[in-house]
């Protein structure tokens, strides 16, 4: 379960502010996974106290309105990041970053397609830069794209380019996972779909062994 | 009484590490305090004696000072718990807030007409408390499914959590860990940043680690 008690002190009104809420939640806590598994209680609530004084945000498409979306898209990507970081059993954050989609809702799915796959988990745990289940999982996400436009990167090393994989330094890229993993870091992973002006995020992490021994023993 | 709680808190505070927070950039800094950054608002963490293991603060409550606009976003499992049911009906009656109370240990889901009363009980209980109207007083749950809410542990407690309130980074510290179940770091950001060229604060607290896969709406 992710519970969220997110406050802010702008002055918005209601319709305004449950718009931006959800459309912070959409960029963020729902672009988490741990385990696929959503809970029976998973809540966000968020409440405005206007006492800063700032002027009454009526209209979600004013110029104020974009500004405090997008800090209230920094508070929410900042925690759900940390929940991810935070999945039981997990050595790493992973990070999956989707662009050239047609648009950032596509991207976004494609995303937590790849967050979630728990063969991408097990392949990052293992320290083996699989790009064969990245691309299987991009490809499920019942997003339709080229395949030959597929583009995959681990890091800054590129695995496939044009639907095709590439012959690629193995070991730096198992390095990268390694080390990614002894310091609770983040692994990134990049992928183009082709050339839409849609990009999105989703963040997840590593499926190890405590995972299972974790949830083996925390009966309901 | 107020020096001994702020020890509390800040023991309380203390009691897992913070996460490491990674921020997106933008034109915001970063500042302390969590969901007592804002203006308006105070926040509280103690242990009320509900979990089922140890004395990890297990009851937290955030309050607003004035009627706050109120959003949420709730999981889309059909198998909802009491307190998402309650809140979407608060939700719907009002469209301001007061408070939001948090209790980890038992999640009150599948728990029926019972758990359901039990939530009621709960934000009257508080709302008497804090002299507000009962749908103004929001209410999470997290932990053992099947499970109600220690009712007469949280009831008993919700005296001193209101007097543990504080507008202080301890304040929303010892929230941000009440909050825990299965999570080793605690979870609390805020940041500053200008909106219409006025100062505003957006915060926030999380928790979640296990049953991650949210689909809010």
């Amino acid at each position: 379960t992710m519970l969220g008690v997110i406050t802010t002190d702008a002055l918005v009104n209601s319709d305004v502010w449950r718009k931006m809420v959800q459309i912070s939640v959409n960029r963020s806590f729902n672009q988490i996974t741990v385990d696929g598994d959503t809970s029976t209680n998973d809540t966000v609530i968020a409440l405005a106290s206007g006492l800063s004084g700032s002027i009454s945000i009526s209209n979600i498409n004013c110029h104020e309105a974009m500004q405090l979306q997008a800090c209230l898209d920094a508070v929410m990507q900042g925690l759900a990041k940390s929940i991810a970081w935070d999945g039981e059993g997990a050595t790493c954050l992973i990070e999956v970053t989707v662009t050239g989609a047609e648009s950032e809702a596509k991207a976004a799915k494609i995303a937590r397609s790849v967050a979630s796959s728990s063969l991408v988990k097990a392949a990052v745990y293992g320290r083996d830069p699989n790009w064969g289940r990245i691309a299987a999982a991009a490809g499920y996400a019942g997003i339709p794209f080229h395949q030959n436009d597929l583009r995959i990167m681990l890091g800054d090393i590129l695995l496939m380019d044009n639907g095709q994989p590439l012959s690629f330094d193995r070991s730096a890229a198992s390095n990268y996972l390694r080390k990614a993993g002894e310091i609770h870091g983040t692994v990134g992973i990049y992928i183009s779909v082709g050339d839409g002006p849609g990009s999105g995020q989703a963040w997840g992490c590593d499926l190890s062994y405590d995972y299972v021994k974790i949830n083996a023993e925390y009966t309901t | 009484v107020a020096a001994s709680s702020s020890s509390s808190m800040s023991e309380a505070s203390n009691y897992i590490p913070a996460a490491p927070i990674f921020l997106p950039e933008g034109p915001w800094q970063q500042i302390p305090g969590g969901v007592t950054a804002a203006k308006g608002f105070k926040a509280a963490g103690i242990y009320g004696g509900l979990r089922a293991k140890g004395e990890k603060p297990d009851l937290a409550l955030v309050t607003c000072d004035v009627d706050a606009t109120a959003a949420g976003a709730f999981t889309t499992n059909m198998v909802a718990a009491a307190p998402v049911l309650y809140c979407k009906n608060a939700l719907d009656i009002s469209k301001t807030a007061r408070a939001v109370l948090i209790n980890a240990g038992q999640a009150n889901a599948a728990t029926g007409d019972a758990g359901y009363q039990d939530v009621l009980e709960s934000a009257g209980a508080l709302a008497m408390l804090l002299k507000l109207k009962p749908e103004e007083v929001l209410i999470e749950s997290t932990g053992i499914i099947g499970q109600r809410i220690k009712k007469g542990a949280l009831l008993n407690s919700l005296p001193k959590l209101v007097n543990s309130l504080s507008p202080s980074i301890e304040g929303a510290g010892s929230a941000a860990v009440a909050i825990t179940t299965t999570d080793l770091v605690s979870k609390s950001v805020a940041v500053e940043s200008q909106v219409g060229g006025t100062n505003i604060k957006v915060g926030g607290m999380a928790k979640g680690s296990g049953m991650i896969h949210p689909n809010m709406a």
